[in-house]
């Protein structure tokens, strides 16, 4: 961010605080004009992430300016804000983490799949937005009536998603074995395996556990 | 098979195959998984008691057991490209962690780093061979991340050529490190260096702990096991407490940084040496939030395609209740994230394999952002992960509640990926360190 500031070109992933300072220097202020967003296009999606993250930066660094001018040392002024950093810390990964999901659709070539995991991608970020709709509000790069959309959005990809959920997790290909889970095994016969499972337990090694001679019998015979 | 899970495969619009091949890296990659897998699956070795039924110490064994034989057998089948070994033990090992993981996960790249040529003559064919067992121990009771503030000393003596390793506080005991407590018999110990009077900070030694043959504890050693914990029941995680423990001067892994015979210290060429290491097991942990997600988004969606429950249109059946709205606004999103960790998680192996080249020819150039990077997204990943995994259990009502569901075996073997290999926070503090910087 300082080195942005100082007009200093960055390079990698952090290079969008280049684009943010740029802004910054035009007139209109990020906050006064949201920009127009069509919530089905993912690459715009990701634009606002990073706005986000850039935002969230801003706002750390502004707080251990602010720290600083109370003539904290740096290190007090650092800690004085740790809140915000971890925010923005968390902003930008999660803005790279949306990011490489829809790079990783454009290396999808059977359509039917690109469809399907398009459909996850959308979700993800509209998802990762209401979550945090706080931010985007706040930075003003949507609109409550965007917001309003997205949550209406949200609910279709749930039902575009219904039919191949269980395609979609069949295709991490986990081996019953590896799951070990009678809830979640390949053939769905769930309920006899549940109660096989637990007539196997240790406890029912006997059909009168010990402890029933040891202490309920003689309970009785007190009382 | 059941008929409703049967109808839910029949209305893919897509092919599960095809994706399974994308997940792996290709067709040639699951078809090499998959014969793999095989080979555990088929192998009356592995058949095993289910760990719910077994004390703790019948799961130490247990686990100890497999260790030895998954050794042996990826021997045998001649298994040397690290995916296919991580194949093999990921299936013999289920939803639990290995005995002697970090022999294999920290104490041989590390000597395979750090050893100079003559150290590693002597203890790479002994660790190869398992005559010595090794861990790695850094964190203190008392001490955690921050390395600077670890308590232990290692202090040269050139009157006799050996190091004293002391632990001078309660709080300076090791304390942690898997295969510690009752499976090793060294340890590649991280303490302050004291040679003339002047500490170099952090420098590693490898320490002998118990005797290779009696595999009893060496004088002025005291191991043993820090008891029970939330989960990892089958790792010894184990404390070190090491009173006045001298060992040879050879015993200070010198490939950078050297001592002298007469205690003249050397310094190592850079300090980002070990960012290295860290850089790619944090690329690891990203995969295993995308792992461990993959696994309680398949139990939770699976069950949520079997179990019927209640009404949404009276007098009508009960429905699956992943026909419920709710249902899936708890399970979706997570799968979601499944798949963005997993292209994530590919992601990050696949910058740090383009990169490690650079570090190795001396061009640390995108060391410090990929540093933060990984550093940010093994916090955010695993946090993510960690509460979606609560998530699925919840979503399957009380049966997530019993072991046989697996999804609290999965909960508390992944949810130290948010306290290990560096604290949460501290990661997103040092990305936030990287992003104010830049």
């Amino acid at each position: 961010y300082k080195q942005a500031k100082a007009g200093q070109r960055l390079s990698g992933i952090v290079s969008y605080l280049n684009e943010a300072e740029h802004r910054r220097v035009q007139v209109q202020p990020v906050a006064a004009r949201p920009p127009v967003v069509d919530i089905n296009d993912l690459a715009g999606l990701v634009e606002i992430y990073k706005l986000r993250a850039s935002y969230l930066v801003e706002l750390a660094a502004k707080s251990i300016q602010q720290e600083l001018q109370r003539r904290k040392s740096q290190e007090d002024a650092w800690n004085n804000s740790a809140i915000e950093l971890v925010r923005a810390s968390d902003a930008h990964c999660h803005y790279v983490v949306v990011k490489l999901f829809t790079e990783k659709l454009g290396e999808i070539g059977d359509t039917a799949i690109h469809s399907v995991t398009s459909t996850l991608a959308l979700l993800y970020t509209l998802h990762g937005i209401t979550t945090n709709s706080g931010d985007f509000l706040q930075a003003g790069l949507l609109t409550v009536p965007q917001m309003m959309q997205i949550s209406a959005r949200i609910k279709e990809l749930l039902c575009q998603l219904r039919p191949n959920a269980v395609a979609l997790v069949d295709s991490f290909d986990l081996h019953d074995k590896k799951l070990n889970s009678v809830l979640g095994r390949y053939d769905g016969n769930v309920y006899e395996h549940m109660f096989d499972w637990a007539r196997r337990s240790p406890l029912n090694a006997t059909e009168v556990h010990e402890s029933f001679h040891k202490y309920l019998k003689p309970l009785r015979s007190k009382l | 098979m059941n008929p409703d899970i049967t109808k839910e495969r029949l209305n893919a619009t897509f092919d599960v195959e095809k994706l399974i091949n994308i997940l792996d890296g290709g067709p040639e990659k699951t078809k090499r998984r998959r014969e793999i897998e095989s080979m555990v699956l088929n192998d009356p070795d592995f058949k095993e008691e289910d760990p719910n039924f077994l004390s703790r110490s019948e799961r130490y064994e247990q686990a100890v057991r497999k260790s030895a034989q998954m050794i042996l057998k990826i021997r045998e089948y001649g298994i040397a490209d690290p995916d296919e070994i991580y194949h093999y033990k990921n299936i013999a090992m289920g939803n639990h962690h290995e005995a002697m993981g970090l022999q294999f996960a920290m104490f041989l790249p590390t000597l395979y780093s750090q050893c100079n040529p003559q150290q590693a003559r002597k203890w790479i064919p002994l660790a190869e061979s398992f005559r010595v067992v090794g861990t790695y121990a850094q964190t203190e009771l008392g001490h955690g991340t921050h390395l600077r503030g670890l308590e232990t000393t290692a202090t040269y003596d050139p009157a006799t050529q050996e190091f004293v390793l002391n632990s001078p506080t309660i709080s300076s005991i090791k304390w942690w490190p898997g295969g510690l407590g009752k499976t090793s018999n060294h340890a590649i110990v991280l303490a302050q260096l004291y040679t003339q009077g002047n500490c170099h900070g952090l420098h590693a030694f490898i320490v002998p702990i118990r005797d290779m043959d009696t595999h009893e504890p060496l004088p002025g050693i005291v191991v043993g096991d820090i008891g029970p914990k939330f989960g990892f029941n089958e790792v010894d995680n184990g404390f070190l407490k090491l009173e006045n423990v001298r060992i040879p001067r050879e015993n200070m892994l010198m490939k950078y940084a050297k001592v002298e015979p007469d205690g003249t210290y050397e310094k190592p060429p850079s300090s980002k040496l070990t960012y290295g290491t860290m850089v790619f097991i944090r690329s690891i942990i990203v995969g295993e939030s995308a792992r461990a997600l993959s696994k309680a988004c398949t139990i939770s969606i699976r069950y949520s395609a079997v179990r019927h429950q209640s009404e949404i249109k009276p007098g009508s059946p009960e429905p699956q209740i992943l026909d419920y709205q709710t249902q899936q606004y708890k399970l979706f999103p997570v799968l979601a994230m499944a798949y963005a960790f997993t292209f994530v998680g590919q992601y990050m192996k696949q910058t740090y394999l383009r990169i490690s080249g650079d570090i190795n020819a001396g061009d640390f150039s995108e060391l410090p952002e990929l540093h933060a990077l990984s550093a940010g997204l093994k916090a955010f990943t695993t946090w993510a992960a960690n509460s979606a995994i609560e998530v699925c259990r919840m979503s399957c009502g009380g049966h997530g509640y019993s072991r046989s569901s697996a999804l609290p075996d999965i909960y508390v073997e992944f949810t130290p990926t948010c306290t290990y290999e560096g604290e949460n926070t501290v990661m997103m503090l040092q990305t936030a360190r990287y992003l104010v910087k830049s």
